[in-house]
């Protein structure tokens, strides 16, 4: 099963068309894995993206050069997965 | 496994099997108005099932509601279970649904994309696409939600197979659309069709992929803002609504454009919770509140289909 740990959801407002290009951009780049939750649609509307672990570093130092702001939306997936599971597993008993 | 309907745990999120097998007991306990239809198979040959609601026999106007067309939104499949066990307890009881139920048909699809959400299950919890093979490429999957025929291919949707977007190789290349389609266009007396989506607390109408407005716009608008005013006073949840294009992005090839262009002018997408915490691991204590709220808002569309033929 594949593993999330560390994983982590950005939530981005983009100020601007120009910051949703440099977003979508991200999406094109397959070295870096990111996974859009919210896609880039509209300044109004928030930008959601999972980011690979091993990945965060390079995309929070893009994010930074390029003056867009975000919060951590989801700051370890496995942990919610790992709840979830749990959950399910002791609805079953 | 559940052993029948009332020791269903409907606040919990369930696999793929334990959902199928509580079909067949909510068919075999309520005969009298569900009926369980094959209307395809998946890639991996899985069964695609649609329950049937209908207290006459004749060919009547019908309802579509599906969830679940994209595997990882757990809460979409979670509520339409929850949907289905309230028409099956509403009908005779609340007379608005009674009255729907004595003069049309709906059919509720749940898991709308059995190989992805099995997927999630067994091997990758945030999968969205089905699991076609996609020749040469060694990514799998074309997401059926830019799969339909209307505007295939368009900005909005994705020509690379690795993408979550990608759109497939021709417009209902996918059997988790095609069978809906045949089933649709083979019915011939559809009026209203839901597709549950999440996250993101919209409601939302065609199109996604013209910017002009149908022609129902004003029509369309107005139900909407009440489906959304009757969701919001349950558990005072805000929604937005609008048209799909100008509400949240360009989308070719979505299911409510293709069901508005084959005449089933009620046609709209649901976004149900969250707006920012959880996305698609909303805690399962969520899905009875999310399902309780969505439920006004599909019976206020059902209610202006019924009152409103064409």
């Amino acid at each position: 099963q594949k593993m999330f740990s560390g994983d982590q959801v950005l939530r981005i407002r983009a100020k601007d068309q120009k910051q949703l290009q440099l977003l979508r951009n991200l999406e094109d780049s397959e070295d870096l894995k990111v996974d859009f939750w919210h896609a880039p649609a509209r300044p109004s509307l928030p930008v959601d993206m999972r980011v690979p672990f091993s990945n965060l570093n390079a995309v929070k130092n893009y994010l930074n050069s390029s003056g867009i702001s975000y919060t951590i939306m989801i700051k370890d997936i496995q942990v919610l997965l790992d709840e979830e599971k749990k959950g399910m597993s002791s609805s079953r008993r | 496994l559940e052993r029948s309907t009332s020791s269903f745990r409907y606040n919990a999120y369930h696999t793929l099997e334990e959902i199928y097998t509580w079909m067949d007991n909510l068919v075999a306990e309520h005969s009298d108005l569900v009926s369980k239809i094959m209307i395809g198979q998946t890639f991996e040959k899985r069964p695609i099932f649609v329950l049937k609601f209908s207290t006459g026999n004749k060919s009547r106007p019908a309802i579509w509601i599906d969830s679940g067309i994209h595997a990882r939104e757990w809460i979409t499949q979670a509520t339409g279970v929850w949907t289905a066990m309230k028409i099956v307890t509403d009908c005779g009881e609340e007379p608005v649904l009674t009255n729907i139920l004595n003069h049309m048909d709906i059919f509720l699809e749940v898991v709308t994309n059995p190989d992805g959400f099995a997927y999630t299950h067994s091997t990758n919890r945030l999968w969205r696409k089905n699991r076609a093979v996609n020749s040469n490429s060694t990514c799998k999957g074309v997401d059926p939600n830019r799969n339909w025929d209307a505007g295939f291919g368009g900005v909005g949707s994705s020509n690379n197979p690795c993408s979550e977007t990608y759109h497939g190789p021709f417009p209902h290349s996918e059997p988790e659309v095609a069978s809906i389609a045949n089933f649709i266009q083979k019915h011939k007396h559809f009026k209203a069709l839901m597709s549950i989506h999440s996250y993101s607390q919209m409601l939302l109408y065609p199109y996604g992929y013209r910017k002009e407005p149908t022609l129902d716009n004003e029509e369309l608008h107005n139900l909407a803002c009440k489906a959304v005013e009757a969701l919001s006073q349950v558990h005072g949840t805000d929604y937005i609504y609008g048209r799909a294009i100008s509400t949240i992005y360009v989308a070719n090839g979505i299911t409510i454009d293709w069901a508005y262009e084959h005449d089933i002018k009620y046609s709209f997408s649901f976004e149900l919770r969250d707006t920012g915490i959880y996305g698609f691991l909303l805690p399962a204590s969520q899905i009875i509140p999310t399902a309780e709220e969505t439920w006004p808002a599909i019976l206020t569309i059902m209610k202006h289909a019924y009152k409103n033929p064409y």
